[in-house]
Order: C-alpha cells, then structure tokens, then sequence
C-alpha cells in the first residue's frame, strides 16, 4: 500500500534526478486523502511531499485540512515540550537500550526518532504550512527543552552528543 | 553516476507508483 513517506521520498529522488514527476495531480490527490491520517512523523513527510510539488495547502476546499493539519502540530509541539508522554517515551527508550545492551550490540544500532528530530520535524512542518506556534511562551519552552540536551563537549543529544542531535538542535534554534 | 544507471533508478522509482497516486 502506498506510503506518505514512501511517496515523499520517490519525489525527492525524482527531483534530485530532475526528473519530471509523472501524475502529479493523482500524487497530490493521495497526499489529500491521508490527511485524516497523519500523525507526528507522516505530517512532515506529507508538507514536504507537498513542498516538491510546488503546492501549499490552500483553497476552499483545503482550508478545513490546513487548519485541521495546523491544531494537530500545534498539540504535537506542547506535548514534546510539556507533556509526562516524554518521560515515558525516554524510559521506554532506556529500557530497549539496556535490553539491546544485554543481548546483542547489533540491535543497540536501532534507530528511533529523538525527541529532538520529533520537534525538528513538527517545527518544520510548521514553518512549511506558514504557520506559527499558537501557544504563548512556547518558544521559551522550546528553547529551553532543547539546551537541556546540551552535552560538556558543546554538542547535543539524549544520553551523549551526536551529529543529527546537533543539527537538529541548531536548526531549532536558529 | 552513469546515465544508464540514473535511467534504470528513474524507472524503478516510477514503478513504485500506486493507481493511487502514492509511492510504496
């Protein structure tokens, strides 16, 4: 079954080919029929999609999913800065780590989005829909969460620093 | 990249197109 990922990624492989996107207009009724569907991760593949088909969410009958789009990033945006969710997601991250740990070096090497790649991709996604954060104070919650992943050795990440952490804290705050 | 293998990718992406529209 076709993915929105899958569908935002064959349109970024096509257009770093420069080659010409084939039935964009079926693509793009696709991307519109998952709308209801989308959750934290697919949401940022669905604008991106859409970025490379040139087309912002707009028109009549596209309003009622722009703003629907817009209250779901909005909610997404609290939780990863406010929500307990976020502990639970950290412990739940810990306990497979230590589960790999014991068992086998080759599954500690699982990725999982990071809370910093999650606000990233939501912060993306609205900035992409033109959009700003609707919640007061929530930039200083944001700026805050993210220099707490601040390491001694100036780089960012969960437990240690890493590259993508880094970036994404950058981009964040930049 | 050579061309020929640029022009095999480009198809083999386009065969990952649904009736829908989407890719999978």
């Amino acid at each position: 079954e076709s993915s929105v990922d899958d569908t935002y990624y064959a349109l970024a492989a096509l257009k770093l080919l420069r080659e010409e996107i084939p039935y964009k207009n079926r693509t793009l009724k696709f991307l519109y029929s998952k709308i209801e569907d989308l959750n934290l991760h697919s949401a940022y593949y669905w604008v991106n999609a859409l970025h490379i088909l040139q087309e912002r969410p707009q028109g009549a009958s596209k309003v009622d999913a722009l703003s629907m789009l817009s209250g779901r990033a909005n909610k997404w945006v609290e939780r990863l800065v406010r929500s307990d969710m976020l502990d639970f997601e950290r412990v739940s991250l810990e306990s497979d780590l230590d589960r790999s740990r014991d068992s086998s070096a080759e599954i500690s090497s699982i990725e999982l989005p990071t809370q910093l790649e999650q606000l990233f991709k939501t912060l993306d996604t609205i900035k992409k829909l033109g959009l700003k954060v609707k919640q007061p104070n929530i930039r200083d919650e944001v700026i805050k969460k993210v220099l707490s992943f601040l390491k001694p050795d100036h780089g960012f990440g969960f437990t240690n620093s890493d590259v993508p952490s880094t970036f994404y804290s950058l981009t964040i705050l930049s | 990249i050579p061309s020929k293998a640029i022009s095999n990718v480009v198809a083999y992406i386009k065969s990952r197109q649904g009736e829908d529209g989407g890719y999978l």
